[in-house]
């Protein structure tokens, strides 16, 4: 999976 | 942002709501776990270290903010002002059996062995047992108040609409989060024999009895 940098969601 | 996720933040945002006025308004914990609540704060504490390194939206960083400052306020009101109505004798599960498993395996099954990474993967295991000690005191109390189930009801709905949430963005943006997604399926598990409960007693008026 590709990750975002950090997480967007709560 | 996606309805289903906004839909389950706005469920999450009303439960907490929900048990704020409940205690505030009746002036009494009774019923309600504050182990629950105190894994609760644990785990937005642990997941929202990014508060001030990682700007998402103004709208991630203000519920944020909520989320943090509801679960203290409830640990606040629970445990100093209204200390006297938290119910020690049902709230008895053990927070150890929780905190332990989930801070090992946070360090074992992890997307990147980084401080920030494993601390949100800490607080993604630890949010889907978090509700056991309330729905334990339930089954030793064997009943729960009206507000109470609808708490619980709005609680369990807001993991379950990012479920839909993920299922949506994995095939709209290709996008999964295996962690978050497989917690996510045991925290919501965890409330389905309250949801059946909820459904077919609460829904018709009924208090909310477990068969004893």
């Amino acid at each position: 999976c590709h990750r975002l940098l950090g997480h967007d969601e709560l | 942002m996606n309805i289903f996720r906004l839909g389950g933040d706005l469920a999450h945002l009303l439960a907490i709501i929900i048990l704020l006025l409940k205690i505030w308004t009746t002036r009494s914990c009774a019923g309600i776990s504050g182990k629950s609540q105190i894994l609760f704060a644990l785990t937005f504490t642990a997941r929202y270290l990014d508060l001030f390194t990682n700007f998402v939206s103004v709208y991630n960083s203000v519920m944020k903010v909520v989320y943090l400052a509801a679960a203290y306020a409830t640990l606040y009101l629970m445990y100093v002002k209204f200390k006297a109505t938290y119910d020690h004798n049902h709230d008895t599960f053990r927070l150890e059996f929780l905190i332990l498993p989930a801070a090992g395996l946070a360090l074992i099954i992890n997307h990147e062995f980084s401080i920030i990474e494993v601390m949100w993967t800490f607080s993604i295991y630890l949010e889907a047992v978090a509700i056991l000690p309330q729905l334990f005191m339930v089954s030793k109390t064997g009943e729960a108040e009206s507000i109470t189930s609808h708490y619980l009801f709005a609680l369990g709905s807001y993991r379950a609409l990012y479920i839909v949430n993920w299922v949506y963005r994995y095939y709209s943006e290709g996008f999964y989060d295996m962690i978050a997604t497989l917690a996510g399926v045991v925290q919501t598990v965890l409330y389905c024999d309250f949801f059946y409960l909820y459904i077919t007693k609460v829904l018709k008026g009924k208090k909310l009895q477990l068969p004893a």
